[in-house]
């Protein structure tokens, strides 16, 4: 899975 | 953001503020169990820990906020200002029996092995877990006033709201995180006999009544 910088999710 | 998110915060937002007006305008927790509260303070600590070193909207880091200030503002009420109403001898689970595991298992299953990314990872496995010291106590009293079962319908709504989302954004945009994913999988299966006693009972006007 392509991983965000860090979290965009609650 | 989706509307499956958005339903999902909003169902969570929901159950906070519930939880705080029944404890405000009660001015008493019975019935809520204090563990659990301190489980979902510790989950959104650390999860929240880039609240100041990523920033992603202003509607993330608003939420992030009010996440916060709404958990620790219902220790304060629990465990200070209406602490004479806490129900100690029925919420009686043992937090080490979560929090280690959940500490444990972030250290081995993460996607990053970095300070933020492993608290990230534990606050998902905390958070799955952190309702049974609750869900333990309703049924160690045996019910629940519909106030209480309101809040947990909408707490374990927010998380199932949340798979579909992911679900969404696998297929729309090729988004995913099996260890989010699985966690609130977990965390919604916990809610599923409470889920159908709810739809059975509280909805047809019955108290929350667990077959002793």
């Amino acid at each position: 899975c392509h991983r965000l910088l860090g979290h965009d999710e609650l | 953001m989706n509307i499956f998110r958005l339903g999902g915060d909003l169902a969570h937002l929901l159950a906070i503020i519930i939880l705080l007006l029944k404890i405000w305008t009660t001015r008493s927790c019975a019935g809520i169990s204090g563990k659990s509260q301190i489980l979902f303070a510790l989950t959104f600590t650390a999860r929240y820990l880039d609240l100041f070193t990523n920033f992603v909207s202003v509607y993330n880091s608003v939420m992030k906020v009010v996440y916060l200030a709404a958990a620790y503002a219902t220790l304060y009420l629990m465990y200070v200002k209406f602490k004479a109403t806490y129900d100690h001898n029925h919420d009686t689970f043992r937090l080490e029996f979560l929090i280690l595991p959940a500490a444990g298992l972030a250290l081995i299953i993460n996607h990053e092995f970095s300070i933020i990314e492993v608290m990230w990872t534990f606050s998902i496995y905390l958070e799955a877990v952190a309702i049974l010291p609750q869900l333990f106590m309703v049924s160690k009293t045996g019910e629940a006033e519909s106030i209480t079962s309101h809040y947990l319908f909408a707490l374990g709504s927010y998380r199932a709201l949340y798979i579909v989302n992911w679900v969404y954004r696998y297929y729309s945009e090729g988004f995913y995180d099996m260890i989010a994913t699985l966690a609130g999988v977990v965390q919604t299966v916990l809610y599923c006999d409470f889920f159908y006693l709810y739809i059975t009972k509280v909805l047809k006007g019955k108290k929350l009544q667990l077959p002793a």
